[in-house]
């Protein structure tokens, strides 16, 4: 465990809070995406599915975090589709999940480590969170605005895949550890926040909302 | 090769 590490799964952990804060006291899940936060959920899901085929003791900080995502996560989408669905953007929330999963899934088979199910079931979740954050780009595309919690939650997410690629130059470094499928699709991931990071600096930051052009 | 790999990163 190195700083970059743990700051950027706390930053995590502090996206996923601050979105559930949003909906829960706002009770609304307006400008929020439906498909990425039920993306999200698949991911955690596929990758930390050795949680389900094992009994599952809370001996460690690992289990607890994973244990945490999935269900903060499930618990973020039945928010969204059930207790507030009436609140639910889903007609600005169109990009098609499917263009993203499958392609994702069928990566995953063709360029893994091992060709074993719970190895593909990882790949695949990695590959699936590189992309998983752009149907709710997409909605503020559409809706040409994001409320300043949202942008932050957005700014939370986005610091946590910048500071694991600082935790992979670490490693490199000093372990000797590359995993390429890991960073490559983590690289992805933290590229297309890159002009939402530049919206949060120039807007957010100095006390505006984010607008775009019409 | 023991068969698992091992994903460390969460």
């Amino acid at each position: 465990m190195n700083i970059f590490r743990l700051f950027g799964d706390l930053s995590h952990l502090a996206a996923i809070a601050i979105l559930l804060l949003k909906i829960w006291k706002t009770r609304s899940c307006a400008g929020v995406s439906g498909k990425t936060q039920l993306l999200f959920a698949v991911c955690f899901i596929t990758r930390y599915i050795d949680l389900f085929l094992h009994f599952v003791s809370l001996y460690n900080t690992e289990k607890v975090m994973k244990l945490i995502y999935i269900s903060a996560s499930v618990f973020t989408c039945y928010l969204i589709f059930f207790k507030f669905k009436a609140t639910y953007d889903g007609n600005h929330d169109s990009m098609r999940a499917e263009f993203l999963i499958v392609p994702a899934a069928g990566l995953a088979c063709l360029i893994n480590t091992k060709f074993d199910a719970i190895e593909i079931l990882w790949t695949f979740s990695i590959y699936l969170e590189a992309v998983a954050i752009l149907p709710q780009l997409f909605l503020i595309s559409k809706t040409g605005e994001a409320e300043t919690i949202t942008s932050h939650y957005l700014f939370a997410q986005g610091s946590y895949r910048a500071l694991y690629i600082l935790n992979w130059i670490y490693r490199y470094h000093y372990e000797s550890h590359v995993d390429t499928i890991a960073i490559v699709a983590g690289v992805v991931q933290t590229i297309l926040y890159c002009d939402f990071f530049y919206l949060y600096i120039t807007k957010v930051v100095k006390g505006q909302k984010i607008v775009l052009p019409a | 090769d023991n068969g698992q790999l091992f994903h460390d990163e969460l």
